[in-house]
């Protein structure tokens, strides 16, 4: 399976559509400091799925919507969509590309869609059940992980291995 | 049940044994299991860089430990590979001679995984297939300025990118 | 004592809104006592970078948080400061223009502070007094390798650092 | 008062006698991952009188001492000399220079010396009581502190302030 696109709108810093395309192989992101990287990944961590607001460096949901900035006003949405292509055929699906799309409103309501229509996040889980595709603690490896996995606190280390078994 | 973890771990030593090899140019590394309790046991790593003695991890110095964590994340993934595996500004501690040699694990692994690797590192930035820059001209919204794709134009933006 | 601590926090208050606003070219910041027992209270930080919303320091990126943290120990420092003050690799989050900015206060301060800087970062290099290079040629020992000191000869040793 | 010399000789990765000279300004120290750059900091923590190995990475401050490495033996004691210009005169002696060495054998018995000769801990503590010098919390700065000052765990940055008062 692969990403084939993100579109990012009203997300984080992003108050107006961003489009990135991927393609096999290496992307690389770069910079300068508070410009928007992480929020980046923390939009594919959301859009996967991700519950857990501080995962996402929020205090809660609503802090992902963008909250304004320069002579913008604060968004009433967030939408993150990301397409997948389905190269092996492993998603129980006929279509060979597939886009979850997940939304979260100011009022606090979410929705979740599939290919547009709307559907459960219980769906969108369901379906990348097997593939390995979710937010997992390691497929996304940010700097302060680095250090929590050599710690002295072992339970972290037994967490990721019970994961992978 | 016991006889998968047992199985997972071990497959997982056995990469990381290699992984931290190819880091380190050399050196030895393991994970064991300190008790007899297999479900319940803690997990000791032990990193012995080229030429060193081996020593609890704790004696390494940062650019070690981050090398050492990078390559059991890795190994623990080589598991049960996801599709993709995005990594933000984990060679920032790295001196050059180790970004390289991180950057050639990565397109290793990316002939079976697509990376997406946030960085400041100009060496790093040298391996993308496809580079993405973003900045703030007006401050708080985020703007993509750049793309540059496989080969055709590979030099990287002095303005955005740290240089040492 | 209560109006010590007052007094000692009003300062730092102070040091902090000062230094913040060197680090980031504007912006504001604070600290706040959250309860009304000042023995007790816990410290609230308020980190608001230039064109930016006022938000709690987590949504703040690595380097602002980086930025921020190094002003906010700079600000206690600045209260009761001692003879010397040790950086062990703080730069390395930063981008180019962030690393500029605090090369210019650390030599600020260094008007009457020791520093001792250790840095991977060719620009934090350029600021210094004296240079030292640390290598291990033979693996597990270390030696120390030039001595480059003011302005006599200060171009960095390519081999030694990173460059980028 | 200022860092004149600092002497490290079989302290970690030291096993030979290295010095050190520092002048007024900045002193950068550069060198690749592992080379011993924050050793030397370990070292000038130790010879200011840290007690806790933990702060210099050490299970126990036996792991001070050069284990050996390459083909060198490792050492019988590690020692670590500081001289100072107490250039304000604001310390209770009639030097103007001083140099303070603490000893570490395998032995795990310990010395200290001021100006070569044999004193205690206290007495170096006391010589610096009030001169700001010691190994403050808020003198050594690391990477890994920046993070703990904002953490949301807020008695470590209490306990800062409540130091700098
Ligand atoms: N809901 C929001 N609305 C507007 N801006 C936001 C929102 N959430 C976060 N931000 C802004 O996003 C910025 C952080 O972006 P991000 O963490 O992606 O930076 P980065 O590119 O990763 O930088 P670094 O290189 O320092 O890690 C912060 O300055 C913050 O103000
Ligand atoms: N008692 C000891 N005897 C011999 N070697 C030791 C001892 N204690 C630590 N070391 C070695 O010192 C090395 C760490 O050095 P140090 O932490 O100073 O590196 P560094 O220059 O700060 O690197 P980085 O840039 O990665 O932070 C480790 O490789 C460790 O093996
Ligand atoms: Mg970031
Ligand atoms: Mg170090």
């Amino acid at each position: 399976m692969l990403f084939k696109k993100l579109e990012v709108c009203g997300f984080k810093s992003f108050p107006e559509l961003v489009e990135l395309k991927f393609d096999k192989g290496v992307t690389v992101i770069v910079g300068p400091n508070g410009c928007g990287k992480t929020n980046i990944l923390d939009s594919i961590r959301w859009v996967l799925g991700e519950q857990s607001s501080r995962m996402m460096r929020g205090k809660e949901m609503l802090d992902l919507i963008f909250n304004g900035g320069s002579n913008k006003k604060p968004k009433g949405m967030a939408e993150v969509s990301l397409t997948l292509l389905d190269t092996e055929g492993v998603l129980p699906t006929e279509y060979s590309e597939v886009t979850i799309t997940r939304r979260l409103f100011r009022s606090g309501e979410s929705e979740y869609l599939l290919n547009r229509n709307t559907c459960r996040l219980k769906d969108i889980q369901e379906l990348f059940m097997d593939t390995g595709l979710g937010a997992d603690a390691y497929s996304i490896i940010e700097q302060s992980q680095t250090d929590l996995i050599l710690s002295n606190n072992p339970s972290m280390r037994r967490s990721l291995f019970e994961e992978a078994a | 049940s016991i006889e998968r973890f047992r199985a997972t771990f071990d497959k997982i030593r056995e990469n990381f044994a290699q992984v931290f090899a190819k880091f380190f140019k050399g050196g030895r590394a393991d994970i064991v299991l300190t008790e007899n309790d297999i479900l319940e046991s803690n997990i000791e790593i032990i990193a012995q860089p080229p030429g060193k003695k081996p020593e609890s991890i704790q004696l390494l110095s940062g650019g070690e430990r981050a090398l050492t964590a990078i390559g059991l994340l890795l190994s623990i993934f080589m598991v049960k590979p996801s599709p993709f595996l995005i990594l933000d500004e984990v060679d920032a501690p790295l001196d050059d001679p180790n970004v390289r040699r991180f950057t050639e694990v990565i397109r290793e692994f990316a002939k079976n995984t697509q990376f997406i690797v946030i960085t400041h590192n100009k060496r790093t930035m040298e391996m993308a297939d496809c580079l993405y820059g973003v900045t703030m001209e007006e401050p708080g919204v985020s703007k993509l300025v750049s793309v540059n794709f496989k080969k055709e134009e590979r030099t990287p933006d002095p303005i955005i990118v740290k240089d040492g």
